[in-house]
């Protein structure tokens, strides 16, 4: 365990942490897409099937329950109790067009054709690509509100940082996971565009809006 | 050189 890894959960778990504020404060799920929620759940539904089967640490544990929690919490807000306030009509991303291409691709390009490893790699491939029917949202509406776009850059700095923690374990563990690896730069390169925004707009007291 | 998944990583 590393600094970059530490930094990169607790950014993780900041992001999620920060949705769920932002839609009990405003007892309101506008502007955000209930299908990126509902790939993040089916993310660590997939991911943490080990949860059971094989032990890590507490703190694996621990992190792996309190991300179901959250994933589920969030999914339950946005679809149940929030529903009135949920924008539907700008959540119109076709979840298909990502769907297919990463079942296809963790069946042909996975580390041990096994139920739990082509499920892991499922998950890894669709976390990469979950957050666009959010950004897609974004761009159709134009505009988001500035706590969104706070959970938006931490969600963008996990990946980040998880970068630097493989690059760190490749130098000091020789290790690496190539699968992760390749996920996690299309990931984050996804967030670029993002993170110019947010830099240049958010962090100036300006609200996120596009031309 | 390692080529292995991750089984520690969240």
């Amino acid at each position: 365990m590393n600094v970059f890894r530490i930094l990169g959960d607790l950014s993780h778990l900041l992001a999620m942490f920060l949705l769920l504020v932002k839609i009990w404060r405003s007892k309101s799920c506008a502007g955000i897409s209930g299908k990126s929620q509902i790939l993040f759940a089916l993310v660590f539904t997939t991911r943490y099937l080990d949860l059971f089967s094989n032990f890590i640490s507490i703190y694996n544990t621990v992190m792996k329950v309190v991300f179901l929690l959250c994933a589920y919490v969030t999914v339950y807000m946005i679809y149940w109790k929030f529903r009135k306030t949920f924008d539907i009509e700008n959540d119109t991303f076709r979840l298909e067009f990502l769907l297919v291409p990463v079942i296809g691709l963790s069946f042909l390009v996975n580390y041990s054709y096994t139920p739990t490893e082509v499920l892991w790699t499922f998950s890894i491939y669709l976390e990469s690509v979950a957050i666009l029917p959010q950004l897609f949202m974004i761009s159709k509406t134009g505009e988001a509100e500035t706590i969104t776009t706070h959970y938006l850059f931490f969600l963008g700095l996990y990946r980040a940082l998880y970068l630097a923690n493989w690059i760190w374990r490749y130098q000091t563990e020789n290790f690496y996971d190539q699968i992760s690896v390749v996920s996690g730069v299309v990931q984050t390169i996804f967030y670029c565009d993002f993170f110019y925004l947010y830099v240049t707009k958010v962090l100036k007291g300006k609200k996120l809006s596009l031309p | 050189h390692a080529l292995h998944r991750s089984h520690d990583e969240l």
